[in-house]
């Protein structure tokens, strides 16, 4: 998390608002629950309390306008600059501006007023922008999805450096962005992507692209937003360009950022028994054109050419891979070894000897 | 337009005009007086290793295709550093 410079903030902890006028996109209602919301992610972490009031002057004056509006920081139509406000402070300080060339909804479509405005209200609170993705305060817009919001532990964090705790967090577990060097990482799901490497972790991503070290940390809904918040698996087809992405009993098919129409489906159609709950883990293997799944301690072998079950499955973990455990996290294929992950540890199993070579730290993925 | 690019680039003037004001914009990018064009590759070109740097994109101080697509996202107006 960011502050302005010179840390400014409100000196009182009794803030009021005026809504100043109305996008025609909402309900007036509407745009007053969205704003009210906006202003209690903040009050329920901190002793700061907002009053809305309806005429004079308020702290925090809210407003849509469209291209200049008024301040010398003019919009630009419809998609990129969504809103800005000030910093705390007289006058044009805490003041929210939201720009009425966008569709404002109070759900996925264009832009989610809720969510854009709590991110403004951190703003006119004193946050800058965060480097964190998964904080609210990181600059793009991303739709979290319509399961309730919890704010960020950065923001979290960020405020409470400002004003410092409320005494009525009604969500006191606010979701926290992984670590890659973190020596307890574990992982939901590995697959590689047109050459690139992706590492699935809670709503999050890490991008490796064969030449960087660094590893770049993606929201998952800001690729995919109808995919859920979190997988459990993942593989990918390179003959067929396509990422299988699964989650409970679903399974999308994504040829890029796009989504294969019919998708998603449910896993049985590929051949599971109905009563599967889930799939733990998926790698293909290029050379024999098969696709393993791993469940609990069992696995299957899918042809991709015939699009089949194989015969004879599923099998014990432990009688082919013995060594891994009973449960696998995420698995990857490079080169002639798979690599499977079970909490912090990575396995090493060469496909020609058959053989776990090596046990390594999860984290090591990650040069860390 | 001074700013750094790759040599296979395939930015438009629009492009390019687009990147610029976002740096402005979001990075306090100054606009320099005519004729210091070469002061402001460098300036162009610390903006855009800062913005690089901000979003954890691999820091070349070049106009790519993973910069310039994030310059394109839609976001907050309030900048990413600076006063």
């Amino acid at each position: 998390y960011n502050f302005f410079p010179r840390k400014l903030k409100w000196s009182k902890t009794n803030l009021t608002y005026r809504i100043m006028n109305y996008t025609s996109d909402l309900r007036r209602a509407e745009v007053d629950r969205a704003f009210k919301k906006a202003f209690k992610v903040w009050s329920d972490v901190t002793p700061l309390n907002f009053t809305r009031i309806r005429s004079g002057v308020a702290d925090i004056m809210i407003s849509f306008g469209t291209r200049e509006h008024g301040d010398f920081y003019p919009f630009d139509g419809p998609s990129g600059l969504l809103a800005h406000a000030f910093p705390p402070g007289p006058d044009y300080g805490g003041d929210a501006h939201f720009d009425d060339d966008e569709a404002w909804s109070d759900d996925s479509r264009g832009y989610n007023l809720f969510l854009v405005a709590a991110h403004e209200f951190g703003h006119s609170l004193g946050l800058e922008h965060s480097r964190d993705p998964g904080a609210l305060m990181f600059p793009i817009y991303t739709y979290t999805g319509k399961t309730g919001f919890v704010l960020p532990d950065d923001d979290v964090q960020g405020i409470q450096e400002l004003y410092g705790a409320g005494d009525k967090d009604p969500n006191p577990k606010h979701p926290k962005t992984p670590e890659k060097c973190d020596p307890d990482l574990s992982l939901d799901a590995v697959t590689e992507l047109r050459g690139e490497m992706l590492v699935f972790k809670d709503r999050f991503f890490w991008r490796l692209h064969p030449q960087m070290v660094e590893a770049e940390l993606v929201l998952l809904k800001s690729f995919w937003p109808e995919l859920p918040n979190k997988i459990d698996a993942a593989y990918e087809n390179p003959v067929k360009d396509l990422v299988y992405m699964f989650k409970g009993k679903k399974v999308w098919a994504l040829n890029g950022y796009d989504i294969v129409e019919d998708f998603p489906k449910k896993i049985y159609e590929m051949g599971f028994p109905k009563e599967m709950k889930r799939i733990d883990a998926a790698v293909h293997i290029k050379d024999t054109g098969k696709t393993l799944f791993f469940t609990g301690n069992k696995y299957w072998s899918y042809d991709e050419e015939a699009d089949v079950m194989d015969a004879g499955y599923p099998r014990l973990i432990e009688d082919e891979f013995a060594g891994i455990g009973d449960r696998v996290d995420a698995v990857y294929q490079r080169n002639d070894y798979l690599y499977f992950f079970n909490g912090p540890l990575q396995f090493e199993y060469s496909i020609w000897s058959r053989r776990i070579v090596r046990v390594l730290h999860t984290n090591s993925l990650f040069w860390c | 337009i001074p700013i750094p690019l790759e040599d296979s680039h395939e930015f438009t003037e629009k492009d390019l005009q687009f990147a610029e004001r976002y740096l402005r914009t979001h990075y306090d990018l100054r606009p320099n007086p005519a004729g210091v064009m070469k002061k402001s590759v460098n300036t162009m070109a610390s903006k855009l290793r800062e913005m690089q740097e901000f979003f954890g994109l691999e820091v070349t101080g070049k106009l790519d295709d993973e910069t310039y697509e994030l310059m394109r996202k839609p976001r907050c107006g309030v900048p990413d550093v600076g006063e």
